[in-house]
C-alpha cells in the first residue's frame, strides 16, 4: 500500500495472507465465511494446485506470528471461468479451506454486498495489504483510505486496457494512497451505517504503482460476482454427491 | 550453462561465462505477449533487453504501456516493431541465438520519438541505449530491420484509414482519434464481428452467447439457446433435463443447476415466512410431522443464512395443498441437502407447515479498539 499507515492488530480481522513456499506471502485474501476465502484469479493462475498453498489469518506482522494466528491448508481453488489473463477481466477466485477457522475477534469474516449494492463515486473506503510501499516491502499490515472514482474517469487513465463493469476504480492522485504489488487479492472495504464493513473490491491491477505516471488502482467489483460466489459455495458445500 | 537451473542463475549472476551468457543461456519460447503477436518471428528468449525476466513481467511493465501509447503519436513508422524487438527479442529456433534489432532501427526510433516523450515530461526507457546493438551487416552479425510488410500497428491497435495506429480501446468510443475519423466508422456490432444485445445495443463476443453467464440487461444472450421437450426443463448451461428430476437430490445437469434454489422461504401477508421445497419444478410446503431443530439449521445454512431463530408449525387451511414430507428414515440417509430428505405423495398427518426465521450471517464487525489505561 502506498501512502498508507501501519494497521493496529485486529483492525481488519478478515484480512488474510495467501502463502506458498518458499516465498511465503504471495497475495492478500479475504475471509467471507468460516471455510471460504476470496482472492483474485491472477494470484493463482498457473498455480491452481491446492497443495502448494496455505492461508494465514489473525496476523499483523508477517515476520512475527502472534498468539491469534490461524493457518489453514487449501482444499479447493475455483477460478472464475471467464478470467482473462490478457485483459485482467473477471479477476476473482474462491478458495475453500481444508477446515473451518475459529471465529475470534482477530479472525472473522467480512460482509458481502448484495448484487444490487454498488459503490457511488466519491465514496471513501479502505484498502489493506502487505504489498509494496514504494520504497520497501513491509512486514506490518498497511491500510489506507481511497476515494472511489467513476469508471468513465478511470478509463481515461488507461489506454491499452478496457475498464469493465467487473471493475471498480479508486484513488488516482500521485502521492496519495494506492495499492501496489503484493496487495493483490486483498480487500477494498466500506463501512455501512451501523458499523458493519462490507467487501466491495479485491485489489486487482493498475498503473505501475511507484512510477511517475498517475493512475488509479483497479479492483474486482465484488457486487458483480456475489451470485456466482454464493452459487459456488452452495455447490461445493451441498452438492457433494 | 552447465546446470539445468541455468535460467535463474543467468539473470545477471556470474555463474555462466559472461561472453556468451545471454546467447546460449535460455531456450526459445513462443511469444505470448499479445502486444507483439503480429511480428515476422514468433519465438523469443529472456531476459529481454529491458531486464524483464519473463513475458508475464514484460506484459505488466511500464514499457508495455508506454510504447503502444507513443505509437499513436505517429512519431516513427516502425516504433512498435522496434519496441517488440526489445520486449520479446527474436530467438533463432535452430541455434537458440538471439537476433537483436539493428542499431539504425534503434537510432531512428529514438531520434524521432524521444522528443515527443519529452513534451509530456517522460524519458526514453533508460536501458535502450542503441550502441549495444550491432550495425547492419557488421562482421556478419545478423540483426533485425523492418521490411516493407512489417505491421506498423500491434494487435492492440486499430489501423486508421490513413495508416496511423490508435489503441483498440479508442475504436468506436464516440471520440474520433484517427485524423480521418475512420475509428468511428462501421461501429455496428455486426461490422465488428460481434453480437448485439437488442435491449441496449451492447456488443458481445460470440463466445459469450449461451455460455451460462447473462450479459445483456434482459439476459437475451442466454435465451433461445436450446429447445427442450414439454416434459423437460432447461439447465443454466442450456442442457435439457426431464422435469421430474429437478430437486430430487441428484444433480442431472452437468452444471448441477437442477439442484439449485430447491429450498426457499416464501413470505406471506403477515410477514412470517414458510419453508418451501421444490420438487419437479413445483413449490411445496414442508409438512411438520417429525420435524427437528437440526433440520431448521440445515435449511437456514442451505439458504446461505445464519442460525434459525424461530421455527413454528402453522396449521394449513387449504385442503388440496401439495406436501413434501420427511422420509421415514431420514436420519439414516447421508444427505447433504434438506430436499433430499423429503418425499412426495405422503399425507401430512398434522396438516401443519413449517414457518422459519433465520438470522443473517454475522459479518463485518471489528473488535473495539482496546483502551489500555496507563
Amino acid at each position: 500500500i502506498l501512502g498508507g499507515r501501519t494497521s493496529r492488530p485486529g483492525r481488519w480481522p478478515w484480512q488474510c495472507s495467501l502463502q506458498s513456499e518458499p516465498s511465503g506471502h504471495i497475495c492478500g485474501c479475504v475471509l467471507i465465511a468460516k471455510k471460504w476465502v476470496l482472492t483474485v484469479a491472477h494470484c493463482l493462475e498457473g498455480r491452481e494446485n491446492a497443495a502448494i498453498w496455505k492461508v494465514v489469518f489473525g496476523i499483523n506482522n508477517l515476520d512475527h506470528p502472534s498468539a491469534f494466528v490461524q493457518t489453514r491448508l487449501v482444499k479447493t481453488i475455483i477460478l472464475h471461468p471467464r478470467y482473462s489473463r490478457a485483459v485482467v477481466d473477471y479477476d476473482i477466485s474462491i478458495v475453500e479451506l481444508n477446515e473451518d477457522i475459529d471465529e475470534t475477534s482477530y479472525v472473522r469474516p467480512v460482509c458481502l454486498p448484495s448484487p444490487e449494492q454498488s459503490l457511488q463515486p466519491d465514496t471513501y473506503c479502505y484498502i489493506t495489504g502487505w504489498g509494496h510501499m514504494g520504497n520497501k516491502m513491509p512486514f506490518k499490515l498497511q491500510e489506507g483510505e481511497v476515494r472511489i472514482i467513476s469508471l468513465e474517469q478511470c478509463q481515461s487513465y488507461f489506454d491499452v486496457k478496457t475498464i469493465t463493469a467487473r471493475m471498480i476504480c479508486a484513488g488516482y492522485e500521485s502521492g496519495t494512497v494506492d495499492s501496489c504489488m503484493g496487495d493483490s487479492g486483498g480487500p477494498l472495504v466500506c463501512e455501512r451505517p451501523g458499523g458493519q464493513w462490507t467487501l466491495f473490491g479485491l485489489t486487482s491491477w493498475g498503473s505501475v504503482c511507484f512510477s511517475k505516471v498517475l493512475g488509479p488502482g483497479v479492483y474486482s467489483n465484488v457486487s458483480y460476482f456475489v451470485e456466482w460466489i454464493e452459487r459456488q459455495i452452495y455447490i461445493h458445500t451441498f452438492l457433494l454427491n | 550453462c552447465l546446470y539445468n537451473s541455468c535460467l535463474d542463475s543467468c539473470g545477471g549472476s556470474s555463474l555462466c561465462d559472461p561472453s556468451n551468457s545471454l546467447n546460449n543461456c535460455s531456450q526459445c519460447e513462443p511469444i505470448t505477449l499479445e502486444l507483439c503477436m503480429n511480428l515476422p518471428y514468433n519465438h523469443t528468449n529472456y531476459p529481454n533487453y529491458l531486464g524483464h525476466r519473463t513475458q508475464k513481467e514484460a506484459s505488466i511493465s511500464w514499457e508495455s504501456s508506454l510504447f503502444p501509447a507513443l505509437v499513436q503519436t505517429n512519431c516513427y513508422k516502425y516504433l512498435m516493431f522496434f519496441a517488440c524487438t526489445i520486449l520479446v527479442p527474436k530467438c533463432d529456433v535452430n541455434t537458440s541465438q538471439r537476433i537483436p534489432p539493428c542499431r539504425a532501427l534503434c537510432e531512428h526510433a529514438k531520434e524521432h520519438c524521444e522528443s515527443v516523450l519529452g513534451i509530456v515530461g517522460l524519458q526514453w526507457p533508460e536501458d535502450t541505449y542503441c550502441n549495444q546493438f550491432p550495425e547492419e551487416n557488421s562482421d556478419n552479425q545478423t540483426c533485425l530491420m523492418p521490411d516493407e510488410d512489417v505491421e506498423e500497428c500491434s494487435p492492440s491497435h486499430f489501423k486508421c484509414g490513413s495508416g496511423r495506429c490508435v489503441l483498440a480501446s479508442r475504436r468506436c468510443d464516440g471520440q474520433p482519434d484517427c485524423d480521418d475519423d475512420s475509428d468511428e466508422e462501421n461501429c455496428g456490432c455486426k461490422e465488428r464481428d460481434l453480437w448485439e444485445c437488442p435491449s441496449n445495443k451492447q456488443c458481445l463476443k460470440y463466445t459469450f452467447i449461451c455460455d451460462g453467464f447473462p450479459d445483456c440487461p434482459d439476459n437475451m444472450d442466454e435465451k433461445n439457446c436450446s429447445f427442450c421437450q414439454d416434459d423437460e426443463l432447461e439447465c443454466a448451461n442450456h442442457e435439457c433435463v426431464s422435469r421430474d428430476r429437478w430437486c430430487d437430490g441428484v444433480a442431472d445437469c452437468l452444471d448441477s443447476s437442477d439442484e439449485w434454489d430447491c429450498v426457499t422461504l416464501s413470505k406471506n401477508a403477515n410477514s412470517s415466512s414458510f419453508l418451501t421445497a421444490h420438487r419437479s419444478a413445483t413449490a411445496h410446503h414442508v409438512c411438520g410431522d417429525g420435524w427437528q431443530e437440526t433440520l431448521s439449521r440445515l435449511a437456514c445454512k442451505q439458504m446461505g443464512l445464519g442460525e434459525p431463530s424461530v421455527t413454528e408449525l402453522i396449521p394449513e387451511q387449504e385442503q388440496d395443498q401439495q406436501w413434501l414430507t420427511l422420509h421415514s428414515s431420514w436420519e439414516t440417509l447421508n444427505a447433504t441437502t434438506l430436499h433430499e430428505l423429503l418425499v412426495k405423495g405422503q399425507s401430512c398427518h398434522s396438516r401443519s407447515k413449517i414457518s422459519l426465521l433465520c438470522t443473517k450471517q454475522d459479518c463485518g464487525r471489528r473488535p473495539a479498539a482496546r483502551m489500555n489505561k496507563r
